[in-house]
């Protein structure tokens, strides 16, 4: 069956792009077929796997209008899975499907006819909940929460966790949450433990095993490749490939 | 003469609240008035000043919306700046003033008769380039623009200069740029270095003295006061202080 895993959080910089874009990179290593969705403007995705935003023909925002299908939209990567590529013309979708009556479903029948041809599809969100989040939450089977062990990262997730409550009633009722993923951690410092403590203990939330910072995953984002290319023996890369793994493991 | 400073960049976690709160403290302990404003509906600048933005009674929402004047929303800080607050309620401002004609001025208009009463008033935006923050660039006298040394954020330097086009032709002839303020900067890694780098031939901007990373930060919002109380003679705690001088000086 279809999996399709919205990696979202509203607070900006958490590392969503990179979990997309390393664990999109380590389904591929392991023989998966996978599809990665750019759902941000910014398309941050889309230039991390090495294509120009500008440069592209037709994009997720084509798609989300109803312009075309998403298989004309869908290009490979270098680094082994599809693309969904964004552009900042995505950046008018929120006013263009305002006043469209079943706008929170669009992505979700988009998709409805290529998820079968993958293992798993992963979505990218940008740092907003907005209409092209919800449609991400209400086009997935599970969500992944990807959050930094800092205070005002660890406030957005209440937040996160309201809207999951409304999109549960009105627009997708089976969307399971996978759980929190620590980002970015330093488990030298007292404060990033005490905030994973307090995460595991105020939500009720499988906290998933955390990536631990490390200076090899700037420089990926500027060779179009992800770490599992750039340092493909890191501890990085090894911990996004056990992120993959336990993706794998809970089909 | 009034100064207002937009702290903006669409890239998340890159230390916009964090510089807004920081800057804003020093300045306070520099005995200057200054009033500090939230424009993200996730209000975590408010969050940081010791604020909950769930208590509020009137925020910067009212006031563009035009039920209330500045005046009716600005409270003062346990930190010592004046803050117009935030809530969750100023993510339907996109929406609210979408269709009204001159939508990017309502917040330069509500400042005018507020900012003569203070040395700086600094805008902390959200990571997007929507109406609020058009409003904050149309508002202000300078744009202050934080930035990891790092390829994604980068990229978004490109992006923000155009709107600042956009801004500077339609809606804000005298806007000035102040710089690129490098943050959370780790000179030790190559790619910080070489960014940083490439930002100042690539652009014909100022590159402000870097803030460095420090784990200080992380503790800080947690207790509703800046690094400058939480840390007091931190090299953190000085890097901003030191931006605050900068700021003054360029009166
Ligand atoms: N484990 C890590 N250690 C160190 N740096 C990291 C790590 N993961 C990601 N980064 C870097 O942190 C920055 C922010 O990551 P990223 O852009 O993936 O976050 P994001 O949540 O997608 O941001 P946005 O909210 O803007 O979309 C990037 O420069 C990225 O290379
Ligand atoms: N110099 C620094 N060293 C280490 N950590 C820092 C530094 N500056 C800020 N931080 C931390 O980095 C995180 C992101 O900072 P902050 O929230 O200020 O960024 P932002 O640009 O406002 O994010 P958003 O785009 O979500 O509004 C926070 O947890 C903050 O405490
Ligand atoms: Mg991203
Ligand atoms: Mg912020």
């Amino acid at each position: 069956d279809s999996r399709i895993v919205a990696v979202a959080n509203q607070k900006g910089g958490v590392a969503k792009t990179t979990t997309v874009a390393s664990t999109g990179a380590a389904l591929a290593e392991a023989g998966r077929k996978v599809l990665l969705i750019d759902l941000d403007p910014q398309a941050c995705l889309t230039f991390a796997m090495g294509i120009d935003p500008d440069q592209v023909q037709f994009t997720v925002h084509d798609v989300l209008l109803g312009r075309l299908g998403p298989r004309m939209a869908i290009i490979p990567t270098p680094e082994g899975p599809d693309l969904l590529p964004a552009s900042i013309e995505l950046s008018g979708a929120e006013m263009q499907l305002a006043n469209r009556t079943g706008r929170e479903y669009v992505l979700r029948e988009a998709l409805a006819e290529v998820a079968p041809d993958y293992d798993m599809v992963l979505i990218d969100c940008s740092p907003s909940l907005g209409v092209l989040t919800i449609n991400a939450l209400t086009a997935a089977t599970e969500l992944l929460i990807p959050m930094q062990a800092e205070t005002l990262s660890h406030r957005g997730v209440a937040q996160l966790l309201e809207t999951i409550d409304d999109v549960r009633r009105y627009t997708n009722r089976s969307l399971q949450i996978m759980g929190v993923l620590p980002t970015m951690f330093d488990a030298r410092t007292r404060l990033a433990r005490e905030v994973l403590k307090d995460i595991e203990e105020q939500y009720d939330l499988p906290v998933l095993t955390p990536v631990s910072r490390s200076v090899r995953f700037a420089e990926a984002p500027g060779t179009g490749r992800s770490i599992l290319s750039t340092a493909r023996r890191s501890r990085g890369a090894q911990a996004y490939r056990e992120l993959a793994a336990a993706l794998m493991e809970a089909s």
